[in-house]
C-alpha cells in the first residue's frame, strides 16, 4: 500500500538511525540528494541481503518490519573501531 | 567474528555480575547467566569462573539509556543488549537494557534473559553476528523454548574456529539442560501480524468460490473501503484494488494482505486521519493500519454502541467532513461520532427517510469525491453527501473500466 506521508518521513528517519547503528551508514550531506539516497539504498541492500530479504534497496514494509524487531545492539557489519 | 579476530588468550575466563534487574529474582538472574556460560563451555576448552569483586574479564550489568559507553540504550524494544569483543577494560563486558522486561520464561511478554545472555556472551568471546536464521548469533531476538536449548551448528562452528573443541570428550555439543525451567506457555494464538520472516505458507483454504470476472454484469460486493488514497473492493476472499497511481485494477486476495483475517467481510471503512481501516464480520470488528492488525482485535461490535439485537452490519462509510461514520443495518442506519467514539443520539433512523431514492438494504458503501456510493446487488447509487440526494444509478463494477 502507499505509506501515509508523515509516516513515510518517520520511517525514513528510523531506517537511517538503524542503518547508522548496524550497517555503518554515514549520512554525508552532499549537494546531490540523489547521492545521499544512493548511499542509503546501498546500505538497505546490504541489510536486506544479510536477512535474506528481497534485495531491492527500497525501504519496503518487510524491510521496515525487520528493522523494528527487537535485537542485539552490536552492528551486523563493521570495520573495527 | 570481529575484525582482527580478537579472542581470549587463555582458557580460564572470569565474570562478575555487577548489578541485577528488578524484573527477576537474583537467583534466577544468576542461574540464567550461569547456564549461558555453560552453553559455551560445553563446546570449547574455555572455563568460566564467577568472581564477586574487582575486575573480571567479563563484567555483566543492567542499565538504561546512557550508561557510560558510546552506545546508549533506546528504551523498551529496539536494542535489548550489547557486548564487547575480548580485550582489556570494557572488552568482553555485556550490558543489558534495563528498560526491557527481563524474564526467565519464554513468552511474548518479556525477553528471556538466558537467551539474550547466551547471545551477548558469544560477542564477549569474539563472535560477530550470524545471518543464519535460527542461530543463536542471529541479531534478532526469537522467543524460543529454552528447555534443552541447543546451539545451532553455525554457532558451534564459529566458536570452535576461535577456540577449538572442548578438551576431554565432554557431553555432545548439544546442551541437554535438565528441564528444570518452567516456561510460561507461549500464548496459544499466534501473533496476529505476520512477523517479517514468515512467508505466508500457501494455505490451501477450502476451495473458495472462483473470483468473479471484473466486468460480470451481476457482480456484487461484500464491502468497499478507501485505504490511503486507494479503493479496495471485497468479495468473498478476493480484493480488487483501484489505485490513483496505476491505471490497471490489481486483483489480490485478502490473505495476501492480512493473512490472519477471515474472508467474507460484511463491511469496511477508513478513518483517514487515523490511518486506520476497520473490517466487520458478523458481530466482530478488526482495525488495521496498512498491513498490520492493531493489537487487541477482534472486538465485539457492541463496543461501538450497537444494541445486542444487532448481530451484524451490512455496510459502513466514513464521512471525512463531519467525522461521522454511518453504519447500515437492514433498512436503518446509525451515525457514529469518531471524535467522541460514540453513537449519536436519535439513531437508528430509516435510510429511506434521509437518503431519498435509497429504499433497500445496502451491501457496501463508499465515500469518494464528495459523493456516497451505496451498493445494492449489481447496482450502485451515487448520492450527493450534502443534499443526501440520489444523483444517478450505475453498475456496481463501473469502477473497473469495463
Amino acid at each position: 500500500f502507499p505509506v501515509a506521508p508523515e509516516k513515510e518521513k518517520e520511517d525514513m528517519q528510523f531506517a537511517k538511525k538503524y542503518l547508522e547503528n548496524f550497517y555503518e551508514f554515514k549520512e554525508e550531506k552532499t549537494l546531490f540528494k540523489a547521492k545521499d539516497l544512493n548511499q542509503m539504498s546501498d546500505k538497505i541492500r546490504e541489510m536486506q541481503s544479510f536477512f535474506g530479504l528481497e534485495v531491492t534497496g527500497e525501504l519496503n514494509p518487510k524491510t521496515l518490519d525487520m528493522m523494528k524487531q527487537p535485537r542485539c545492539g552490536i552492528p551486523d557489519v563493521r570495520s573495527y573501531s | 567474528t570481529f575484525p582482527q579476530r580478537p579472542t581470549w588468550k587463555k582458557e580460564d575466563v572470569t565474570y562478575r555480575i555487577l548489578n541485577y534487574t528488578p524484573d527477576m529474582l537474583q537467583a534466577d538472574v544468576e542461574e540464567a547467566i550461569a547456564r549461558a556460560f555453560q552453553l559455551w563451555s560445553s563446546v570449547t576448552p574455555l572455563r568460566f569462573t564467577r568472581v564477586y569483586g574487582g575486575q573480571a574479564d567479563i563484567m555483566i550489568s543492567f542499565a538504561a539509556g546512557f550508561h557510560g559507553d558510546f552506545y546508549s540504550f533506546d528504551g523498551p524494544g529496539g536494542t535489548l543488549a550489547h557486548a564487547y569483543p575480548p580485550g582489556a577494560g570494557i572488552g568482553g563486558d555485556a550490558h543489558f537494557d534495563e528498560d526491557e522486561n527481563w524474564t526467565k520464561f519464554t513468552t511474548y511478554s518479556g525477553y528471556n534473559l538466558f537467551l539474550v545472555t547466551a547471545h551477548e556472551l558469544g560477542h564477549s568471546l569474539g563472535l560477530g553476528h550470524s545471518n543464519v536464521f535460527g542461530a543463536l548469533m542471529y541479531p534478532i531476538y526469537m522467543a524460543t523454548d529454552t528447555r534443552n536449548y541447543q546451539l545451532h551448528q553455525d554457532d558451534i562452528d564459529g566458536i570452535q574456529a576461535l577456540y577449538g573443541p572442548p578438551k576431554e570428550s565432554s557431553a555432545p555439543p548439544t546442551k541437554a539442560f535438565p528441564p528444570q525451567e518452567p516456561t510460561e506457555m507461549i500464548p496459544a494464538e499466534a501473533p496476529t501480524e505476520m512477523s517479517p520472516r514468515e512467508e505466508p505458507t500457501e494455505m490451501t483454504p477450502s476451495k473458495p468460490p472462483q473470483r468473479p470476472d471484473d466486468c460480470d454484469p451481476h457482480l456484487t460486493f461484500d464491502a468497499i473501503t478507501t485505504l490511503r488514497g486507494e479503493t479496495l473492493f471485497f468479495k468473498d476472499s478476493y480484493v480488487w484494488r483501484r489505485s490513483p497511481y496505476f491505471s490497471e485494477i490489481e486483483r489480490d486476495t485478502i490473505f495476501s494482505f492480512w493473512p490472519s483475517l477471515i474472508a467474507g467481510f460484511d463491511a469496511a471503512y477508513e478513518v483517514d486521519n487515523k490511518d486506520r481501516v476497520l473490517f466487520f464480520k458478523d458481530d466482530q470488528y478488526w482495525a488495521v493500519s496498512g498491513y498490520s492488525i492493531d493489537p487487541g482485535f477482534p472486538k465485539p461490535i457492541q463496543n461501538l454502541g450497537f444494541p445486542t439485537s444487532v448481530r451484524k452490519i451490512d455496510a459502513a462509510v466514513h464521512n471525512r467532513n463531519t467525522k461521522r461514520t454511518y453504519f447500515f443495518v437492514g433498512n436503518k442506519y446509525w451515525s457514529f461520532n469518531e471524535n467522541t467514539q460514540s453513537m449519536e443520539r436519535g439513531y437508528p433512523r430509516k435510510i429511506a427517510a434521509d437518503f431519498r431514492g435509497i429504499s433497500h438494504p445496502i451491501d457496501a458503501a463508499l465515500q469518494k469525491n464528495g459523493y456516497f456510493y451505496f451498493f445494492h446487488g449489481s447496482k450502485q447509487y451515487e448520492v450527493d453527501i450534502k443534499k443526501k440526494k440520489l444523483i444517478r444509478i450505475m453498475k456496481s463494477n463501473s469502477w473497473f473500466n469495463c
